[in-house]
């Protein structure tokens, strides 16, 4: 069962535009189903941290005819949505990031939608549909070589 | 509690 409105507001309840923040993610979690808010310890680079919320999860993304669920990270600032949430691709153990343009060796995500962030112009909907057009194009992650593929049976 | 789909990504390319 989805998570409900009031637990969205205990959880957010340090979130300075509470209820902005619990509406978008209302949207999105009816909308992604596979997303799911958690609330985590979010390390900063200068290494404090924050107990913030993120929507952890999968989104579907169409390559090339099939459909993957690529794993996903959105840690949402106690500032939303007056600022950009911090996106990061999961690789899960059988998977390895495809570095490039939007996504770096660490699965941060870069997307000029998150660069160019204004409220209320953008949203959480809007940019996972950007990242299903973008990841649909590059993917930013891949399957790890399976061990058969790397070492080909020997020949005797 | 969501069913939590299996994540899974395209084949590994060359």
């Amino acid at each position: 069962m989805a998570v409900s409105e009031s637990q969205l507001k205990k959880m957010l309840g340090k979130y300075k535009y509470r209820d902005l923040s619990v509406q978008e993610t209302i949207s999105v979690i009816a909308q992604y189903k596979d997303l799911k808010p958690v609330m985590d310890g979010y390390v900063f680079n200068d290494g404090s941290s924050r107990e913030l919320m993120s929507l952890t999860g999968t989104i579907p993304v169409s390559y090339r005819g099939n459909t993957y669920n690529i794993p996903i990270c959105l840690w949402l600032l106690d500032t939303y949505p007056f600022n950009p949430p911090i996106c990061f691709v999961k690789p899960t153990s059988t998977m390895t990031i495809k570095t490039g343009k939007h996504v770096d060796a660490n699965g941060k995500i870069y997307l000029p939608y998150l660069h160019e962030w204004k409220h209320p112009q953008s949203d959480l909907i809007g940019l996972i549909q950007v990242m299903i057009v973008v990841f649909g194009e590059e993917p930013p992650v891949f399957s790890r070589p399976t061990i058969s593929a790397a070492y080909p049976p020997y020949q005797a | 509690l969501n069913g939590g789909t299996i994540p899974t990504a395209p084949p590994s390319y060359t």
